[in-house]
């Protein structure tokens, strides 16, 4: 059965998809069968991932509005054990084409517990930057959740909204929903606000900040444009680095 | 009657929030009257202009779900001819509370045609990262859109949605909606993507990007912290003298 996390963070900006990319790819090269869902309708996981517009026949759109079964929406990606299942602009409407449907908040977490769903390692659902009804289907569908944190004011900010929506779906919907780890991503340790915000996490929420720090590193901005995980693009660079690492330590935890 | 700017992009992280607080405080700064909408769940720009969370009393969700007048919900801050109304985490459902009002996306334009409205100079709309209802309302709203874009991968792929979101309210609510200009932000120059994508830009939209780019500058992303704009906190830093030249250039072009 898999472990499935949401990489969620309504900030915008953070490095949820660069995470859920990476991460995603870095568990693949362990030998780790993984599944992306990307459920963002900006699509930029699937875009990162060499998906074109045209190729997004089935996706995430049409399981959750049409009940489409997890199989036909499953594209395999050029990277070896890295399934993604894409999205498009059309999950920008879900909120209110899905208002009148009950089950609105269970579809992925149903369309997840089938025999495909079931025959990953690890599924990462790279969320859009919002606590709408699509956060909150990963949220349902999900074991944990994976917090990427800028080391930013603005980004601190948002943290506590972040997890009281956690709290609500857990006491809704899902009983065992907890954070797996918040993860510092675009770290320049140079900064001063950057290690104030890393000591505040640390002093204030403890073993749930993951060891592993993502740096600031533009291979990391530049390894889309060419449709590859930065392990691809640039395996020696400090980015590449800090999410084998990253992979390491969520490896150790759910050992 | 005042300008309406709205400051978009669905691409999270891009600098639409520092831009708002940023250009708003420059443009006060040369003696018009400014005025800030919050329409972002998040609040940010209500932050980093120091309203406290307990000092929002009358917010943009009051506005559009309760028709509190314009006057009700406007605050001043610590710059002098800088207005704001504030947002909570209350407009996260507005989606969905106002599905069934057939007049949901006029509600800010309205609220905006009112004496006190029409007694600023500018008016700047903070949106959040999605082309939701909310963003519409600013749409709606607004004269023009003010289009911050990082000189990132991502940032690019999103423009093409936005500018259709953008044409699709300008047939059907808004006959006058363009795009005031698009604001390359965080540019490090340095950095070959950044400068690639600030070629492309230029390139294929032309005068449509503001000849002023933000560059990449921590007291841009320190000064949220103390409750000021850049202007205020560190007036001589290369994130001040960026946005008082792109002040200086918007009020150029509305002359
Ligand atoms: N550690 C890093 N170093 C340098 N650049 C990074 C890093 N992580 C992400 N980026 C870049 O920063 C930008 C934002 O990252 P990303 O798009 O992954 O964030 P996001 O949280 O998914 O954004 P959104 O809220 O729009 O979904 C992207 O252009 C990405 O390439
Ligand atoms: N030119 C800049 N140089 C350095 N840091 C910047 C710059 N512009 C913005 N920042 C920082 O980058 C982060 C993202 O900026 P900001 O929050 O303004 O973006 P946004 O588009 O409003 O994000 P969201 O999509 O979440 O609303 C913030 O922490 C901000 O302080
Ligand atoms: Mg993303
Ligand atoms: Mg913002």
């Amino acid at each position: 059965v898999p472990r499935i996390f949401a990489v969620a963070n309504q900030k915008g900006g953070v490095g949820k998809t660069t995470t859920a990319i990476n991460l995603g790819a870095a568990l693949a090269a362990t030998g780790q069968k993984v599944l992306i869902i990307d459920i963002d309708p900006q699509g930029n996981a699937s875009t990162g991932l060499g998906i074109d517009l045209g190729a997004r026949q089935t996706t995430t759109y049409d399981i959750l509005m049409a009940g489409a079964p997890l199989a036909d929406a499953v594209q395999s990606t050029n990277v070896a054990n890295l399934a993604i299942i894409p999205a498009t602009t059309d999950l920008a409407s879900a909120d209110i084409d899905l208002v009148a449907n009950e089950r609105r908040i269970y579809l992925l977490q149903t369309a997840l517990q089938t025999p495909v769903g079931r025959s990953y390692d690890y599924v990462l659902i790279d969320c859009p930057p919002s606590l709408n009804l699509l956060t909150v289907n990963a949220f349902v569908a999900a074991d944990a959740v994976i917090v990427p944190l800028q080391s930013e004011f603005f980004a601190l900010e948002g943290l506590s909204q972040l997890m009281l929506t956690i709290r609500d779906v857990r006491e809704r919907a899902n009983p065992g929903l907890r954070i797996e780890g918040i993860a510092l991503t675009m770290h320049d340790a140079r900064n001063n606000l950057a290690r104030q915000v890393e000591e505040d996490a640390r002093e204030n929420l403890g073993d749930l900040v993951f060891e592993t720090v993502i740096p600031r590193n533009v291979r990391l901005s530049e390894a889309p444009s060419y449709a590859m995980p930065v392990l691809d693009y640039d395996p020696a660079s400090r980015g590449a680095q800090a999410y084998r690492a990253l992979a390491a330590e969520l490896l150790a935890r759910n050992a």
